[in-house]
């Protein structure tokens, strides 16, 4: 489902300051995948996730998902291809700060079109139901806590229904029991409904749920390797 | 050399509907001590740090600090009192979006008063180097890591040398290798400095770093024990 080959991606911090975020990356993911992306801070976790989320664009090599190169789609088709097959937690959230956490996770639902409002809000209150939300729902972003806030993001990147969760480090604000609800609820995402799930995080503990790991270092790719004990 | 006694905080959501975020705590530290703040996500943890730096106010009881009442102390007061004794990690990093990293390590310094440009500069500069981003001065916070940010925000509430450290959730994305680097680094100035230090934490290996827990549950203190183990 994802084909990435030659990836690089190279930021122009000045004229003569180039940041290689990301060099040579070769992954192939497969439908229904459950993969956590692991390595140092720094090492290009986020910036390969962005790529994978249609988010920002290879400056070398490949991306194709479902049969969509990303070189060759324009911002509305990738747009359109984000909102329709791409649920994506951010590790800074990105929650729009004078909307309530209802409308943070109503939104895809109106950009996707064919839904109602009443239908809408009702798709959203369950999501915000499923990661244990349901009595902040018309609280704003600066009403909730750092891991409610967390949640709302995940509750958001749910509600399409995608074909690919990307989480990048959803669980970092999270106590161990929440982490867990979390994680189980992934996992029966992606066992019960086949969704492809890849997670950015650095602790062991939240990769024991995944059944591959990928690891970054320095922009490549320093190791690729299923977990065996599940 | 922080008194806490009664503390509530109250959040009026609607007319009718009220948040208890902190529900009659009661909390006594000392100088010198290495203090770690649990609990579940929504607990009252942050909260409970705004209230210690200034940045709200109890709703009932009191809070003093080095002899200074909160309730007494006029909003230019308690920025003051932040801005010299007291160094905070936001749990959401809270750096200026359109100023570089070196930039936003600076401010507290042109807020003391008393130094040059030079001096700002050089102070500031070593901050960064002691939390390995000496070559990311000049990014912006949008070129920067998850991660590296995190570190920006950890330098800029070191570099007044504050008295009291209050870190919600110092390390909630790095990697294990830069985690315990900064816990080293808070450590050291624990012991050889004997800054009073805070951290909120999720990770009850972050906690063993640290030398007294205090648990949060619905916004009381359900635990306030010594780490016997250091
Ligand atoms: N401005 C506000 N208005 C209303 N309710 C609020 C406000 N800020 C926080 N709350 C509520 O107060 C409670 C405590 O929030 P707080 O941020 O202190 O939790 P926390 O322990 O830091 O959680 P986390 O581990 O998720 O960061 C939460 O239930 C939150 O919804
Ligand atoms: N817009 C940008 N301009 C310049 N450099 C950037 C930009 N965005 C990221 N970088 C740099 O690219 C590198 C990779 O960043 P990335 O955010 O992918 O790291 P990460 O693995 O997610 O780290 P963390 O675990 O800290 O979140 C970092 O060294 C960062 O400084
Ligand atoms: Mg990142
Ligand atoms: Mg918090």
């Amino acid at each position: 489902i994802i084909e990435i080959k030659n990836l690089s991606k190279v930021y122009d911090v000045t004229e003569e300051i180039k940041v290689h975020a990301l060099r040579d990356v070769d992954v192939d993911v497969y439908k229904s995948e459950f993969i956590s992306i692991m390595g140092p801070s720094g090492s290009g976790k986020s910036t390969f996730m962005n790529v994978l989320g249609f988010l920002d664009t290879p400056t070398i090599g490949t991306y194709i998902l479902d049969g969509f190169a990303s070189r060759d789609l324009s911002d509305d088709q990738k747009a359109e291809i984000r909102n329709l097959k791409i649920g994506f937690v951010f590790q800074g959230f990105n929650l729009l700060a004078r909307t309530t956490a209802l409308e943070n996770v109503e939104i895809p639902l109106f950009y996707r079109g064919g839904y109602n409002m009443k239908h809408a809000q009702q798709k959203a209150m369950e999501m915000l139901d499923l990661v244990g939300l349901a009595d902040r729902a018309h609280h704003t972003p600066a009403e909730l806590s750092g891991g409610q806030q967390q949640r709302v993001a995940i509750a958001r990147a749910l509600v399409n229904d995608p074909a690919i969760i990307l989480a990048d480090e959803p669980t970092g604000n999270l106590d161990t029991k929440t982490t867990n609800d979390i994680l189980n609820l992934f996992s029966d995402l992606n066992n019960n409904i086949g969704i492809t799930i890849l997670i950015v995080t650095h602790e062991p503990d939240v990769a024991d749920f995944t059944k591959r790991k990928i690891i970054f270092r320095d922009g490549r790719v320093v190791e690729d390797s299923s977990i065996k004990k599940r």
